[in-house]
């Protein structure tokens, strides 16, 4: 039988954000979105998970505060540019 | 439902837009239809008005761009932001761009029609299979000419329905070539070309010349795109995949997932990606350029993002075959700009009816009953009411003028009707045993409602679907897995749909579109069939998915009929119009069967 053999993840030159973590997509998507101002954007872990509720709560998402599956799925998928808050 | 702040909206409802430039994705015409039909979305339900004009003065500018295209909101190539708009107001304001790193389809694949061939300009259906093997693009394999084609079912083994694909070996467009294929090679500036080439031009449009030596004859054309293997995103957008290509020292003949984790197929763009890095996304479902449409003009007409999931104006890109505009989206542009008018007043029908014949005279009432109403017009604002809460409408009018119409007997009450035809060049609606007849002679007028039974005796209270043969003038209606034929009084049937040649698996008859020559298509949830009048049989090869003919209307269609030439689509209370122009069917206006076609307030 064929050996099952460890797929090989490449960098694509352009592919910006193959590369991002989780955390990373979520604080520029919520950035992006009107979510939270740039003074927000720093390791405080309550700023995130406040703008993750209010992220949660206008696209009627269970409110965990987390950034769960649910969420990430969100993030995650193809959508309108206009901000959600703000102008 | 939210608006912007300050309840941006246009002061004027005749809205007027500019399509700035084209994504080469979808054909043109695929392009303008999905706007048409994504404003009159909005235009059915308020009174905004919206018609296309060619220059930049246009209330709404819709532009395709890429990454930073001038406003300062960039994209970010392919998926995750799609297209944005900007709320009403002047310049840049009432705009709306879109991602051309996208792949625009209308939500179901690339869109490749077809020449030639045997399968009369269908579009390719991918993938296909062509002796056992899967194909996602069109294929030059099984052929000595190199010319690509594609099957336009799932299994070419088994249909062997095909045509060619756009290529540049069958035709050019626009130029001054009349159309004539590339000749190849050809000279220009001195230099030999055995492709399309962009040189020369700084729109990055490819060309080709259609004789031998551009630099003396001066005839071209531009080159057809080649959607079905023309890469999105990565760092070749637009750019053809080239196979087979070498990745990590393997060759590659088709798109692969390979080297991704996020299962995207992909694919290089030269022939060999460990050299050269030049790669993109292989076509995928693609995303409907229609709703997205619909989506951003919502935008640029005032409305903000909805917290309601199912809501066309959520921010969150899903497809779906039906009308996409939820009650919270009705209710927020009717916010902004009130609900579509009513329409004019009828004259006032005040006359002293006469009992209703039992069967509907054939001489049309043209003008407001004078002498001898032969039946009963539709109480409009100022018209008389409906006789009983219940009853055909056979008394004179009741007393009290101002008395409410039965909810049965209101034809603008009607949510989903039972059945629609054309019949002796009039539209009639059923509805549980009751038809209405719009008359269109001296006003558009609803005549109504009468029994069915009254006129044709035989028929059940419930109708799939009816229509009225041209050549012979026979009505035939269907109920479930039954069929009669009316010809004048005399009836034919019931009759089971087996004699029409229509097996167990068609349990009704959804809609009947005739066709010339005595053949009709008959239609059944997803498939129509051809019919010929003649020999009363259906062709049981005929058997053809709906979509594969008539694109952009929805898949589960509860009513199909023909009026004035136009094929219509209904599902739940609107209508999708389908018209055929040069053989090619096309979506040309979505309505609401109510508003629309009874202009019901």
């Amino acid at each position: 039988a064929p050996r099952p053999r460890q797929p090989t993840f490449v960098v694509f030159p352009g592919d910006r954000q193959a590369n991002l973590t989780d955390r990373q997509l979520a604080e520029e998507y919520l950035y992006r979105y009107g979510y939270t101002h740039v003074a927000e954007m720093n390791e405080d872990e309550d700023s995130l998970r406040r703008a993750l509720q209010r992220l949660q709560r206008r696209l009627a998402l269970p409110e965990t505060g987390e950034l769960d599956t649910t969420t990430l799925n969100a993030i995650r998928a193809p959508r309108c540019g206009v901000p959600d808050v703000g102008k | 439902f939210l608006t912007f702040e300050g309840d941006l909206k246009w002061h004027h409802q005749n809205i007027t837009y500019w399509i700035q430039n084209y994504s080469e994705d979808l054909p043109r015409d695929v392009i303008d239809d999905a706007f048409a039909r994504a404003f009159a979305l909005w235009s059915a339900v308020t009174p905004l008005t919206f018609t296309r004009v060619y220059g930049r003065e246009a209330d709404i500018v819709i532009q395709f761009g890429v990454r930073e295209h001038g406003d300062g909101y960039p994209f970010d190539g392919k998926d995750g932001l799609l297209a944005h708009a900007f709320p009403p107001g002047a310049g840049i304001q009432g705009d709306a761009h879109f991602d051309d790193e996208e792949l625009w389809s209308l939500g179901k694949g690339v869109v490749v029609p077809t020449y030639f061939g045997n399968a009369n300009g269908a579009a390719c259906h991918f993938p296909f299979t062509f002796e056992g093997r899967s194909y996602s693009a069109c294929t030059t394999d099984g052929r000595s000419d190199d010319m690509l084609w594609c099957s336009t079912t799932a299994d070419y083994d088994t249909d062997h329905k095909f045509g060619f694909c756009p290529s540049e070996r069958l035709y050019t467009r626009d130029g001054n070539a009349d159309g004539k294929p590339c000749v190849f090679p050809f000279t220009f500036e001195g230099r030999s070309y055995s492709a399309c080439t962009t040189d020369g031009r700084s729109d990055g449009y490819r060309w080709c010349a259609t004789t031998a030596n551009y630099d003396q004859d001066k005839l071209y054309g531009f080159c057809p795109t080649r959607a079905d293997s023309t890469v999105t995103g990565g760092n070749s957008a637009g750019e053809l995949c080239v196979f087979p290509f070498t990745f990590l020292g393997k060759e590659y003949s088709t798109c692969t997932r390979e080297g991704r984790n996020d299962g995207h197929l992909w694919c290089a763009t030269t022939s060999n990606f460990d050299r050269d890095k030049k790669w993109g996304f292989c076509p995928d479902q693609g995303y409907s350029l229609f709703l997205v449409a619909a989506h951003e003009f919502g935008h640029a007409l005032g409305l903000d993002h909805s917290s309601v999931p199912e809501a066309l104006m959520y921010p969150m890109y899903s497809y779906t075959e039906e009308n996409p505009l939820h009650e919270d989206d009705v209710k927020g542009i009717q916010y902004l700009y009130g609900s579509r008018p009513k329409p004019e007043p009828q004259p006032p029908t005040t006359t002293t009816a006469e009992p209703q014949p039992t069967a509907p005279p054939t001489v049309c009432v043209t003008g407001p009953p004078t002498t001898h109403p032969s039946e009963r017009p539709t109480a409009g604002p100022t018209g008389p009411p409906s006789a009983g809460p219940t009853g055909p409408p056979t008394a004179g009018p009741s007393a009290a003028p101002t008395a409410p119409l039965d909810p049965a007997q209101d034809v603008c009450k009607v949510e989903i009707f039972d059945a629609i035809a054309e019949i002796r060049n009039r539209l009639h609606f059923f509805k549980d045993g009751r038809y209405w007849r719009l008359s269109e002679r001296g006003g558009r007028r609803v005549q109504g409602p009468f029994l069915i039974k009254n006129t044709w005796p035989a028929l059940p209270r419930k109708l799939d679907s009816a229509f009225e043969e041209p050549l012979t003038k026979k009505i035939f209606f269907f109920s479930g897995r039954q069929v009669w034929v009316y010809t004048g009084e005399s009836v034919l049937g019931p009759r089971r749909l087996d004699k029409l040649g229509l097996g167990p698996e068609v349990a009704q008859v959804t809609g009947a579109l005739p066709r010339a020559e005595g053949k009709v298509l008959l239609f059944s949830r997803q498939s129509f069939w051809r019919f010929d009048v003649k020999t009363q049989k259906v062709d049981s090869r005929s058997a053809t998915p709906v979509d594969q003919m008539f694109s952009g209307v929805p898949l589960n269609t509860h009513d199909i009929f023909q009026y004035q030439e136009k094929a219509y689509f209904c599902q739940d209370r609107f209508y999708w119009r389908v018209s055929s122009r040069n053989e090619v069917n096309q979506v040309d206006y979505v309505g609401y069967v109510t508003f629309d076609l009874l202009q019901c307030p």
